[in-house]
């Protein structure tokens, strides 16, 4: 069988909320020593993938390797009944199950409340993502990162990434004009949440679509910092932290001059 | 002219 206790359960509360409107109908990959979640959103342009270790969790059980088809809007009706410090198992059937139940406990252990989300059939093209090496990588407050695509959407539909020794620029442009928001790498580091790290190998002047960069910044409450990684051949990489037993990394097609 | 590139150009399918 299939049993994952998770103490927190806002964590699962704030990993779904970070990918259930990219990806309606995900993969739950289940195994002895993980649940991994890789899903594309409908255009084709944009892919979450999630990886949550076993030690995320008080206690974790998968017998045989399972797969749970989650619709994500119904996951989400269930764990918004959820309390942040509610704590949350996940249970299902070994072979081919069509249900996963679920259950919240209150903190104090005199609430338990149990659902059953039925498990949908997903046709999914799985992609291999290839080990890259980036040209740059660009480390900073996750909020940051946050305000800059929200403030930025007001300005156009894409954002210019431009990365040059220790800079990094996000610009964008429309009918009121343009907008250049310019990071410096950061020459002290008193909190490390706060601070600019640019590790840069080689330019980098890319453009992305800002509707997806926050739609990827709902998994900001995940962690305090995020890293851009970026190559000129590549798809942009924006990866949160999940603490030290996963992650949630998102990977969008960059456009591209015809 | 500017064009969205999808990830099946960089990413193979499995």
């Amino acid at each position: 069988m299939f049993e994952a206790k998770l103490q927190q359960g806002g964590l699962l509360k704030k990993i779904l909320e970070s990918v259930k409107d990219l990806v309606v109908d995900g993969l739950w990959d289940c195994d002895g020593a993980a649940i991994t979640l890789q899903g594309m959103d409908s255009s084709h342009v944009a892919l979450v993938e999630m990886l949550l270790r076993a030690e995320a969790f008080e206690h974790y059980r998968c017998d045989r390797n399972v797969t749970l088809g989650m619709n994500h809007n119904h996951l989400s009706k269930i764990l918004k009944c959820a309390n942040n410090d509610d704590i949350v198992i996940l249970k299902a059937a070994d072979q081919n199950p069509d249900s996963c139940s679920l259950i919240l406990e209150s903190k104090n252990g005199e609430k338990t409340s149990d659902f059953v989300v039925s498990l949908v059939r997903i046709d999914t093209d799985q992609l291999g993502i290839p080990e890259t090496e980036y040209s740059a990588h660009v480390k900073m407050s996750s909020g940051e990162f946050q305000r800059i695509c929200r403030d930025l959407s007001q300005f156009g539909d894409a954002v210019q990434i431009t990365c040059s020794k220790q800079d990094v620029k996000f610009s964008s442009s429309g009918e009121t004009g343009k907008a250049n928001i310019t990071l410096t790498h950061s020459a002290t580091v008193d909190k490390e949440e706060e601070s600019v790290t640019v590790d840069l190998k080689e330019p980098v002047d890319l453009t992305f679509a800002l509707r997806f960069l926050n739609l990827f910044t709902k998994a900001t409450p995940i962690s305090d910092t995020v890293t851009l990684s970026l190559s000129q051949e590549a798809p942009l990489v924006v990866e949160y932290k999940i603490g030290d037993s996963g992650h949630i990394r998102y990977f969008l097609a960059p456009k591209i001059q015809e | 002219m500017v064009n969205q590139a999808y990830l099946g150009e960089y990413f193979g399918d499995q």
